[in-house]
């Protein structure tokens, strides 16, 4: 996360931290259910195996020495079977729902963001030398609507309209390498609803140049159909 | 839509003190509609109704010269045409109150025999609105409104009014409201409350004061013209052909050489961008081409080179002479006066803490959020758009009304703000006592649905089915079905059949903000609200974290 803050601690209890068989963060994740993360597909591209990875949750620092911190194994990996950048995970075991890990909220199948809401994402990931290295980091801005994002000044028809842009105009601050596949939170009312899966951006926090991710919520079917057959 | 309600503006929450007015009993707004059209004592210019007690109240004034207030349970239905003060086509409904010809001459009250004898007169043409000295356009005139003017030498002129944009459109078509509804290549529009073909997040209810009626073309995101949303599955949106009016657009409020706002209405002569790059002329396509020019947007002083904002940006901007950089904001002098220095105090700094929730009726709380119980954002205090209102930082200095907070200038309940919509002129602020606990267990996972306790209610109790069926001053209520002792047909069984109007048990088929209520069998009391705890929220719910997020938006 570039620019932002360091997040207070276990405050998005939903975020987790994907991880290698040796332990390493490269990737974010949210949690949707005890059993289930929703992540990006294309931080599953290093290896078919669930058992190249392992989730994290609970934890507030990426050393994950707290007492709070909750690992479990992948049991198994459900790619978006038309190639979007979102993909579940299926813990082996179910996560113990506590103050420090709850699951995130869903939004309706096929509901649209006016562009009013305030959204945050968070992640571990690259944060340009903006400090915080190390914590879990927030930050937030608004929902641009792709008729803008698509814009030539601005990523000039790129985004497709599975995708959805956030981000502030003239940069700043922004999701990075590392924060992928984690959370694009919105609040509705008085709680956090997951609009979107970090997916890609043109380099991090460019003026112009706003973060892009997975709309989640074309994905409802899907999401429901995977937990419910698996 | 053929509704006698659709030639008028409604807003909630808006009370208007003391105009000349009338009091009847109806069964619904369109009756009190009804009253309005056909009163005869004044010219009715508005009417207000409140559901629960079924009173209608026809106006001689409208929001444009009464005071208002805000009140609860009452919704101001104002006639559109005593609102515009532009005119459609000839302008014979034009009820606006330009006073003056398009010279500058003082118009002549329509009542008055100098220094004109007129044939229009009150008298004569009272459907023609000939009221005071406005202009207006008793006999059909092709040239449009006009007055007999105080100027012995000259009998009469035609005055200077803006089109509607109806028919055309002014400037960049900001404030189109016409009926076009196909693009420039002849593609029909999709509607704006549509997501089929093409999902977006242009929602009506998101830009509330952007029209976004039907598929009619518009242009609510600073364009250079209205545009839509196609119904062609292959092309998501596309610019329409508006004819430009011919008439002089609406006088535009003088400009300002200092930055107060956004800097939409920056007049100045700053040319140069916050980190000293030169700015391009807005005339020029070189080094940067874009659509920004002069004759995109002739309404938004697009001269030379100096910063300007007609595009909606958070401040006044320019595209640069760096071909590295394509567009940047300008730093220009604020309008506002600086605060005077906080002097040094001897001792440890106190960090100021906000908190997120009220104590007592909250006129103490000074946290920042802006939102409504029902998600509506919170209209600047020191704005008066889409709201008219006194509640300024001037008028109340120990209020704090800063941005667009929830606040309570005013020893209300609790805080609340004046909203965006322009449909509904106040609100109660989604915010929590302080003193409000959680701390009921319940030992189930969090995205399961827990068993309704049916004697308490969440949010406002839209959808309480309990038994209560006493008021929260110990009245009895009154069966929903029954007349006696008030009679109503406003709220019944069979008027609203999802309301569960079961018996006489509180209800809230009104979303009331203050939650379920019913009439009661004190004949001196019609209604009251009833007393029903709310419910304690599961120890663990999806999306709600247990510590709080700091959210250190950059927005």
């Amino acid at each position: 996360i570039v620019a932002g803050c360091i997040s207070h601690p276990h405050s998005w209890p939903w975020q987790i931290s994907l991880r290698t068989s040796f332990d390493m963060h490269f990737c974010g994740g949210t949690l949707i259910d005890p059993q289930w993360v929703l992540t990006a597909a294309h931080c599953l591209e290093k290896s078919s195996r669930p058992s190249a990875y392992k989730v994290y949750l609970g934890l507030h620092k990426e050393r994950a020495l707290e007492p709070s911190v909750q690992k479990r194994d992948v049991e198994k990996l459900f790619k978006e079977p038309h190639r979007a950048d979102i993909a579940l995970l299926k813990l082996r075991s179910p996560a113990v729902i506590n103050n420090y890990v709850i699951p995130v909220c869903l939004p309706k199948e096929n509901a649209v963001l006016g562009g009013r809401e305030e959204c945050y994402v968070t992640g571990w990931g690259d944060t340009k030398g903006t400090g915080g290295d190390g914590y879990l980091k927030e930050t937030g801005f608004p929902v641009i609507e792709n008729k803008i994002c698509n814009r030539p000044e601005f990523l000039n028809g790129r985004v497709k309209k599975h995708e959805l842009c956030a981000g502030n105009i003239h940069g700043g601050t922004d999701s990075c390498q590392g924060d992928s596949g984690g959370p694009l939170v919105c609040l509705d009312q008085d709680k956090f609803v997951q609009h979107g899966v970090t997916s890609w951006g043109l380099g991090c926090a460019q003026p112009m140049k706003p973060g892009v991710y997975v709309r989640v919520s074309n994905y409802i079917p899907w999401i429901k159909s995977i937990m419910e057959n698996n | 839509q053929g509704s006698i309600l659709d030639s008028y503006v409604r807003t909630e929450g808006a009370w208007l003190l003391n105009p000349k007015k009338q009091t009847y009993k109806t069964n619904s707004k369109e009756e009190c509609a009804e009253r309005c059209e056909t009163e005869n004592k004044f010219t009715c210019r508005a009417f207000l109704f409140t559901s629960k007690d079924q009173q209608c109240l026809t106006l001689a004034e409208n929001t444009k010269t009464a005071v208002i207030f805000r009140r609860t349970n009452a919704v101001l239905y104002e006639k559109r045409i005593y609102l515009l003060e532009c005119k459609k086509g000839k302008g014979t409904d034009y009820r606006g109150t330009e006073a003056k010809t398009q010279k500058g001459v003082p118009c002549q009250k329509w009542a008055d025999n100098t220094p004109h004898k007129p044939n229009y007169t009150p008298q004569k043409h009272p459907d023609a609105g000939l009221e005071e000295n406005y202009c207006r356009n008793p006999d059909n005139d092709g040239k449009g409104p006009w007055c007999y003017t105080t100027d012995p030498a000259t009998r009469f002129d035609y005055c200077n009014i803006p089109e509607c944009e109806v028919e055309c459109m002014h400037c960049s078509g900001e404030n189109y409201h016409g009926v076009v509804a196909t693009t420039a290549s002849g593609l029909e529009c999709q509607r704006w409350d549509s997501q089929q073909p093409h999902s977006h997040g242009y929602l009506p209810e998101n830009f509330p004061e952007k029209d976004l009626k039907m598929n009619y073309c518009r242009n609510p995101d600073g364009e250079p013209r209205p545009w839509c949303f196609t119904t062609n599955p292959n092309k998501r949106w596309e610019f329409c052909d508006i004819p430009r009016c011919t008439t002089p657009p609406p006088v535009p409020a003088p400009g300002r050489q200092c930055l107060s706002g956004r800097g939409e209405d920056y007049r100045g002569k700053v040319s140069v961008t916050e980190s000293g790059n030169t700015c391009q002329h807005w005339s020029a396509q070189f080094p940067h081409r874009h659509a920004r020019t002069p004759e995109n947007y002739p309404c938004k002083s697009l001269e030379e080179n100096y910063c300007r904002n007609p595009d909606g940006e958070k401040m006044p901007w320019c595209y640069t002479t760096n071909r590295t950089a394509r567009w940047e904001y300008c730093t220009i002098p604020s309008c506002d006066e600086k605060e005077p220095d906080t002097p040094a105090v001897d001792g440890p700094e106190q960090a100021q803490i906000t908190e997120e929730c009220y104590r007592g009726n909250g006129v103490s709380y000074r946290g920042t959020t802006s939102f409504t119980v029902t998600g509506k954002k919170c209209q600047a205090w020191n704005s008066m758009s889409p709201h008219r209102h006194n509640k300024t930082a001037e008028q109340f200095p120990n209020a704090d009304l800063k941005q667009n907070y929830c606040r309570n200038p005013d020893a209300d309940s609790r805080p609340w703000c004046y909203t965006t919509d322009p449909g509904v002129r106040w609100e109660y602020c989604d915010l929590k006592r302080c003193d409000d606990h959680a701390q009921i267990t319940l030992p189930k996972p969090p995205q399961t649905t827990l068993e309704p306790n049916p004697d308490c209610i969440n949010g406002n109790g839209k959808d309480y089915h309990g038994t209560v069926a006493k008021t929260a001053r110990g009245r009895t209520c009154q069966d929903w079905s029954s007349q006696t002792p008030h009679s109503h047909d406003y709220f019944t069984p069979m008027t609203h059949p999802e309301a569960g109007l079961d018996k006489n048990y509180c209800r809230n088929p009104d979303g009331d903000v203050n939650g379920p209520w019913c009439y009661t069998t004190d004949p001196r009391k019609a209604w009251e609200y009833c007393d029903i705890p709310k419910c304690p929220p599961a120890q663990y719910e999806c999306g709600k974290s247990k510590f709080k997020q700091k959210l250190c938006a950059q927005r």
